[in-house]
């Protein structure tokens, strides 16, 4: 139970630091439904891209929603570590820039441990340190061929 | 500790035996559509213990075999293994490498092996559950569902919360 | 017959007077994420009649209208008009441009006009429908909805192509 | 009901040679329940991607599952005409290759009729006539630039 509250408010400072770092700017935050009754309220998330007025989730865009998703996703890895961590194309929604952005907090401020992301974006697969490629040379059968990239650059496996 | 390798053979896509070494780190698998890439996640999951054959995107048992192609025949089983090294004893057992076994076969027989002794089903679910792995640790995350939390309600998400902490 | 050109003030992110002059033939709409570009589509559907604000990603009818930012405050009011080439007589209107507007204000009052007449939501939803226009037609596929088609049971289905017959 | 076996019957024409179009290969099908009871019988899809075996769509890739929806709409349209058709994002999951396939499908045989694509790849963009760009300036307040591609070369408006 203390345990329980402990986790929270550190997922809590961890969601809007990384809220706004992802996008660079706004605020988000994790918030009880009941703060005289922790132990039994809900948990609801308010967010509010840079310049924006706070609104209800719904009426955030694709990419937005997407972005807030992985800022708290990210959030609760960095309280409970996890040892590794499968994410299947969690960029799809995101423009450009947005790419860009959650590369950058990949490579440079992910919580610790092992991520293995499938991806079709560039950005996220220059984050990487070693990339898989799947493929079907022969149709209905999947190969895979391994290209690791370390300190000397790439080397095919 | 981390995924260290995946043996994938018959599951799904993956008629031949496929070995896939992962590094500690940053993995990226990439590739054209259909190529595998979800099926290499749903075969972690499954290897995991995943009961649901629709959390597969499956609709009968079987569907986690080889089908076939216009080329090859259907496959008698499905396989997978997932090597962890367990160097820093994050699982409570004493070997620096464990290895999950699961074998499923067209007659709906299934076989379970942790380091190569027989377990129960069971057995794999308890001690992923036990070291915070699997969907509802947040450390799977499907395609097209990375939104899916901010769709839960505010009491669902607490539950969600109290089991991680 | 054609979408000629959608004027745009107060209805979510517009909070400026908008107008897009659309062609005939293939428009792409782009931009980075947030910038509005659903919110488009969505006007052109609440223009059209839908009267689900969940169909809108709203909770609450005012959700339509301008909200205001950290800098503009909010607005009194959401106002769509779709502006329609009718030359070649597809709507069973004597006019060559038929403009559908709808008006929402924050204490509740809504308005209707085809081409500056007062009409009533219903007159503007059954012109719509006679003319095979709108989310049961095929003509609007929202963000994340492509596949949607193929999840309905075969059943449900025949009743879509029942009434797209 | 006459017109809707004719509707169906030219639907299912027309789905199963775009499928073979989008995907340069394989096969699609819509198929009724029950042949002997067409007015009553459900609609179901069968598609096979090229080179592999028919199974059940929710076994598709994501990629696979849109074309395939995409190649059903367009078939669609084509039967029963739509004076204009609004598609948001729908080219989102597919990879390069795809997404050029569609493009060139949208630009050379797409059903008469308006188009309006919401979308972030470059492919889609370069099949349309005239492009239209959104922003948020000021935050939060969103503003339209109108770019159109004509004969002579680009125009901004
Ligand atoms: N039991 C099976 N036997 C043979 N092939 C199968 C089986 N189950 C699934 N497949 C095939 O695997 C393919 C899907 O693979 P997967 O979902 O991994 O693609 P993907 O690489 O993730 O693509 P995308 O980028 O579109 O998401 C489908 O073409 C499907 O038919
Ligand atoms: N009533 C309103 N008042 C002000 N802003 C609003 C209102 N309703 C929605 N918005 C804002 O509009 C933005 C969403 O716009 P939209 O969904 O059109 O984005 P988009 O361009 O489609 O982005 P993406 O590429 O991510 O899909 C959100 O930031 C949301 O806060
Ligand atoms: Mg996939
Ligand atoms: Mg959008």
């Amino acid at each position: 139970e203390k345990n329980f509250l402990e986790t929270i408010s550190k997922v809590k400072a961890n969601f809007s630091l990384i809220y706004g770092q992802l996008f660079e700017g706004g605020r988000a935050e994790l918030v009880l439904t009941d703060e005289d009754n922790p132990l039994e309220a809900g948990i609801e998330i308010i967010a509010q891209p840079p310049g924006k007025k706070q609104q209800h989730l719904s009426l955030l865009s694709g990419g937005e929603r997407a972005l807030t998703a992985i800022a708290l996703l990210f959030a609760i890895l960095r309280v409970k570590k996890s040892p590794f961590s499968i994410l299947d194309e969690i960029d799809a929604s995101l423009d450009e820039a947005n790419v860009r952005r959650f590369a950058d907090f990949l490579k440079k401020h992910a919580p610790s441990g092992q991520y293995i992301i499938i991806t079709h974006q560039k950005a996220t697969m220059s984050a990487a340190d070693a990339l898989y490629g799947v493929t079907m040379e022969e149709a209905g059968v999947s190969k895979i061929i391994s290209v690791k990239f370390d300190e000397e650059g790439r080397e095919a496996v | 500790m981390y995924l260290k390798r995946l043996e994938i053979f018959g599951f799904k896509s993956f008629a031949e035996k496929t070995e896939i070494q992962f590094s500690d780190g940053i993995s990226a698998i990439v590739g054209p559509n259909g190529s595998g890439k979800s099926n290499i996640s749903d075969a972690i999951c499954w290897v995991m213990g995943e009961q649901s054959i629709k959390n597969l995107r499956g609709s009968k048992l079987e569907d986690v075999i080889f089908a076939g192609s216009e080329k090859r025949k259907p496959l008698g089983y499905a396989q997978v293994s997932l090597v962890l090294d367990n160097s820093d004893g994050y699982l409570p057992l004493s070997y620096s490498e464990v290895v999950i076994t699961r074998k499923f076969y067209r007659s709906g027989e299934s076989q379970f092996l942790i380091n190569n002794n027989e377990c129960r089903l069971k057995d794999i679910q308890e001690l992923m559950l036990d070291t915070g792995l699997g969907k509802e640790a947040y450390s799977i995350i499907s395609q097209g569902k990375v939104d899916e939390i901010l769709n839960s309600s505010p009491e669902q998400r607490r539950l969600i919360f109290e089991e991680a902490a």
